[in-house]
């Protein structure tokens, strides 16, 4: 799974995120990326969410919805949001993975309870980080 | 920040010990080159979303990451993709599931939220849909790579010795064979 999100010079938010799925995959099955809110979420008023874990437990956790919620309904910040919703919410399921957000002011997040997460950001003035570990 | 990208190849069991020098490198290079073709379409005004799908673009196309060439084989060894992408200025959202000739699905998925009244397609409609958008179509084989079908197989292997090891359990002297129930 891959994903992106991006805040732009007119304030618009915008998350996408594209995947294979699940080796060895049958009947058809769907984890969370083309699921609206819980793979990928955006809302000027919030944050752009991507979200990469074990799909299941992103839909049923509605994970990238839920970290806009978080900061529009109880005021948290995108970071408090994010580590709510990876490091309790998902893991209390039985779940894994992470997501990378933006919020409306520019503040980047990548948060995961793996291993590891294939991550980059870059900022306003040209300031890249790269990650895979944690 | 008055702009700002961030991007992820996917999460999971990713150790240092089990990542080779050059493979490491690949993939930090992979993960550069794409960041800095959203970043430049930020910087120069465009939009979020320009910045979204061509970034995911340059993921798609590469055989590292898990979406478009490259990506994982179903039970039936096959590859179906999905993608999904959201425009925070107005709640816009587009999807597809389940394709397997879609060059770029994040493409198609924009293609869903722009042009047409629907959220989510999936499988041979979203194919359909693709192919009225004139989007690329590429044969399934285009996204066939041998660590990826390696892993299928690796991946039935282990699921038959389960099954194997299980049906073992039952093996019945009196018939030499396995009987369940």
């Amino acid at each position: 799974t891959v994903g992106c999100v991006a805040l732009d010079k007119n304030g618009n938010l915008a998350a996408g995120t594209s995947t294979g799925g699940m080796t060895n995959k049958r009947w058809g099955r769907i984890g969370d990326a083309p699921i609206i809110g819980a793979g990928t979420y955006a809302n000027n008023a919030t944050c752009a969410v991507s979200s990469t874990g074990w799909g299941e437990y992103f839909i049923r956790a509605m994970v990238a919805h839920d970290i806009s919620a978080l900061m529009d309904y109880k005021g948290m910040s995108l970071q408090e949001a994010a580590k709510e919703v990876i490091q309790k919410k998902v893991p209390d399921l039985g779940g894994d993975g992470g997501i990378i957000a933006v919020d409306k002011d520019g503040n980047m997040v990548m948060e995961f309870n793996t291993e590891g997460m294939y991550r980059a950001s870059m900022d306003a003035s040209g300031n890249l980080t790269i990650g895979i570990y944690k | 920040n008055e702009f700002a990208i961030v991007i992820h190849g996917g999460a999971g069991t990713i150790l240092r010990k089990n990542m080779s020098p050059e493979d490491e490198a690949a993939y930090n290079a992979k993960l550069e080159e794409a960041i800095r073709v959203g970043h430049d379409i930020l910087k120069n005004g465009g939009s979020s979303l320009d910045a979204v799908e061509k970034t995911i673009n340059v993921l798609e196309n590469s055989p590292l990451f898990n979406a478009g060439k490259g990506a994982v084989f179903t039970n039936a060894g096959i590859n179906e993709l999905d993608a999904s992408i959201m425009d925070g200025k107005n709640l816009d959202a587009g999807a597809s599931a389940g394709t397997k000739t879609v060059k770029n699905p994040i493409n198609l998925a924009r293609a869903v939220m722009e042009k047409s009244p629907h959220v989510m397609l999936s499988g041979e409609g979203a194919e359909q849909f693709a192919k009225e958008q004139g989007l690329e179509i590429v044969d399934p084989s285009y996204f066939y790579t041998e660590a990826r079908f390696k892993a299928l197989e690796r991946v039935k292997a282990s699921e038959e010795n389960e099954t194997a090891r299980d049906k073992s359990a039952f093996y019945d002297p009196t018939i030499k064979d396995s009987k369940f129930g």
